[in-house]
């Protein structure tokens, strides 16, 4: 474990943490894409089903339990729960075009060819572009709530946190995983024009919208 | 390494 791998798990938790909290306590899933977070409770179910498989540590545990338990409970919100609030209209985006092709790439391109690593590289490729049809449906708005921008900074510095760790890693452990980085890589470059809009718009007190 | 091992990252 170093800084900037747990500086990025504490920042992957606030984002998960904002948006279950947004939607509980404004009774609302207005703005957000509810494919988005189908497509991280996939992620999350196919790389922790290590979970039964392989203790790594208290902490590791800890969080998989908390990611899981919290990305279902957002999608029960938003399709249950909330479910007169989510707007449908706008969360348009063709999630088995992402789904498909990476399911495809993940058994092209692996580690090893074996379920539980198929189903990890499976995860990693399709965390790099589970955001897609958030940012999908942003642009088709316009906007964002405020809080929807915080929620989605702070999933983007995440992964770029994670990039900084795997730098840390290469040179401190002579470690590297090929798949991981340039998924990562891919992940963060796609929050670039929305980092670009949120430090010179939101962090000036001003809305998030898009030029439309 | 063998990367498969176990992946010790979230």
């Amino acid at each position: 474990m170093n800084l900037f791998r747990l500086a990025g798990d504490v920042s992957h938790l606030l984002a998960i943490i904002i948006l279950l909290l947004k939607i509980w306590r404004t009774r609302s899933c207005a703005g957000i894409s509810g494919k988005s977070q189908i497509l991280f409770a996939l992620v999350f179910t196919t790389r922790y089903l290590d979970l039964l498989t392989t203790f790594i540590s208290f902490y590791n545990t800890t969080m998989k339990v908390i990611y899981i338990g919290c990305s279902y409970a957002t999608v029960w919100m938003i399709y249950a729960k909330f479910k007169a609030t989510y707007d449908s209209n706008h969360d348009t985006f063709r999630m088995e075009f992402l789904v498909i092709p990476i399911a495809a790439l993940s058994l092209l391109v692996n580690h090893d060819f074996a379920p539980l690593e198929i189903l990890w590289t499976f995860s990693i490729y399709l965390e790099s572009v589970a955001i897609l049809p958030q940012l999908f449906m942003v642009s088709k708005t316009g906007e964002a709530e405020t809080i929807t921008s915080h929620y989605l900074f702070a999933l983007g510095l995440y992964r770029a946190l994670y990039l900084m760790n795997w730098i840390w890693r290469f040179f401190a452990e002579g470690f590297f995983d090929l798949i991981a980085i340039v998924a990562g890589l891919v992940q963060t470059i796609l929050y670039c024009d929305f980092f670009y809009l949120y430090i010179t718009k939101v962090l000036k007190g001003k809305k998030l919208s898009l030029p439309a | 390494h063998d990367l498969t091992a176990k992946h010790d990252e979230l």
